[in-house]
């Protein structure tokens, strides 16, 4: 289960955030604009998400806080993720996973896996190994749930396979 | 557990069956092998009570809905996920429809995480745990965090009143 | 009543305006002229109270379906079409924008005639008409008709209750 | 406004069926799947719809209403908009005009205005005459209602000078 998210600097959560989360149903609530997608994004930007135009955005960099009415725009974006197995996974890797993505106004990018630095590479195997890769169907962007309805038969059984 | 694309295939396709049931009383789902050798696929194939076979297109956007999450669904309980993250996925479901599609999400809950984004009072008075964002008028998003037992009042300032 | 793009657009940019400040409390909208001769364009700019400019994609679910909604309302305050059909547009609204919503619909359905498909108690609420949509276990649809003075509790069975 | 909606045989409303809307706001519910966007769907189509897969269908017969569990399919489907104007126009135009379009289950098509057989273009002019040509702001349909703000400005522009 994902345990906790931490973030600052991403998108409208300028300062520093984090959410506990618990077993079974977490929900989230709020006004529009409040910023709810902008925590899923966050969570998926994280997980490696390399695609702007997923995240609502022309160029990485956008996912940066740019400024409030009185609040100067934020130098960097920075989100961890926190993943613990509910039960020892009889697979042998850790039992916990921390990622941590972070990028700055300017561009530069950093990834870190279990507190050391590694490649967007690292992350995606990572979380391939437990079911999370990227473009995994365990995510539901906000007006995407349709989505399977109109996806080809291929990719549909390609979705199968991702799962196996 | 096995391995490849039989063994979940084989899984999924049952969990969908049980699936389609659930969420479409009366209605009959299934997961098809299409295709050849050369471009297997795999089709969604859903009639509901008392309709014919047609293209999943025809179907209503509340229906189409409940199939697509059927399918996620499925597989979440054949081979699941550490969790899941659904934003807004029920923005286009009746009353009935919700209430089917959160007796199943409260059962996989149990032994699955979810965290869903919504509007929907309904989703938000089955939630174990609470949160709520808000943004002032300086253009910063925060968190108020409530665990809750299955409770629902602090949601209200939040969220929307429908039918 | 000017005939060709400058007439219109100059009704409608001040419209819009007027559109963004009652969806958009403290916000502010414009439709700016772009482009040159040879790719004229316009575009549309809202930027809520609190935040700064940003791309449209930017914005979330809810806050562009309103700007969506006061582009389409400010041309149907300038221009008025014979009906607006609209299906399901709320959907995305928060309780506290559908409101702000229904009010602007409300005033400008005394001079247009609308007809508004939605599963929300607050549209229904408003509806100088109101139709029920059913399917028996045969797969036809029928409809029923009730015709109110605003009212809404026959709308019961049929709609969903949210937040 | 849109003073009545006659049709029959059209996806899901098998037998003739009508709706005399009235002034103001005409509010449609139903539960999923019941058939409120096959009566949007009715009138697009009877305004003179040509792209199917605006119908959600892959061909245009897929429109005649195809059987229920004990009901056979229809023959044909056939639409009737009825528009009259509200105050009088002071456009040399008729104060009403009566849309009728139909095809059969093989696929033969027909339109009348008026009570006359007329070609498609014919129903396309009378509407754009009223501002409800093809692809009208006045429809926003299911899912699309966020479409205007993915559009290039020069698609902007060009729904505003039809709007003039
Ligand atoms: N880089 C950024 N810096 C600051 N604010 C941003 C940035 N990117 C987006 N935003 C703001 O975030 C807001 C959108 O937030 P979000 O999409 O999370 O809302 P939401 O809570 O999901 O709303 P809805 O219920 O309408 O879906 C926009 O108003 C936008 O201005
Ligand atoms: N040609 C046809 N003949 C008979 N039934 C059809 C035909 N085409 C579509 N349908 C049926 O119409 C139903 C969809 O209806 P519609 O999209 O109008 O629902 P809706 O009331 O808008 O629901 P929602 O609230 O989910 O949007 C489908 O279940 C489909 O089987
Ligand atoms: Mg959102
Ligand atoms: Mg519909």
């Amino acid at each position: 289960m994902l345990r906790q998210i931490a973030l600052r600097g991403f998108k409208s959560f300028a300062q520093a955030t984090s959410l506990e989360l618990g077993p079974g149903l977490n929900v989230i609530v709020g006004p529009n604009g409040s910023g709810k997608s902008n925590l899923a994004e966050a969570i998926v930007w994280a997980m490696g998400e390399q695609r702007a135009a997923k995240l609502r955005a022309s160029g990485m960099s956008e996912v940066v806080f740019s400024g409030g009415a009185h609040r100067p725009p934020a130098g960097l974006a920075e989100v961890r993720l926190t993943l613990v197995d509910e039960e020892p996974a009889d697979i042998g890797r850790p039992s916990e996973v921390e990622v941590v993505r972070r990028i700055t106004r300017t561009g530069d990018a950093g990834y870190r896996l279990n507190g050391a630095n590694c490649r967007l590479l690292d992350v995606h195997e990572a979380l391939a190994l437990r079911g999370l890769g990227p473009d995994a169907l365990a995510v539901i962007r906000q007006g995407q749930v349709e989505a399977v309805c109109t996806s080809r038969p291929s990719d549909i059984r390609a979705m199968l396979e991702e799962a196996a | 557990v096995s391995a490849g694309f039989d063994g979940v295939f084989t899984a999924v396709r049952a969990r969908f069956e049980e699936m389609i049931a659930a969420l479409f009383p009366g209605g009959q789902g299934r997961l098809a092998v299409i295709g050849d050798d050369d471009d297997p696929g795999v089709e969604i194939q859903v009639v509901p009570q008392g309709k014919r076979p047609r293209p999943l297109a025809l179907l209503s956007g509340g229906e189409r809905t409940l199939v697509a999450l059927a399918f996620c669904l499925a597989i979440a309980t054949a081979r699941p996920a550490p969790f899941y993250l659904l934003d807004e996925v029920e923005a286009a479901l009746d009353d009935t429809n919700l209430r089917r599609l959160l007796a199943v999400v409260r059962r996989l809950s149990e032994h699955t995480q979810f965290v869903m984004i919504t509007h929907q009072q309904p989703t938000v008075e089955i939630a174990d745990t609470l949160f709520g964002v808000t943004m002032a008028a300086d253009g910063v998003s925060e968190i108020v965090a409530r665990r809750l037992d299955r409770g629902a009042e602090s949601a209200r300032p939040f969220v929307r009143r429908q039918l």
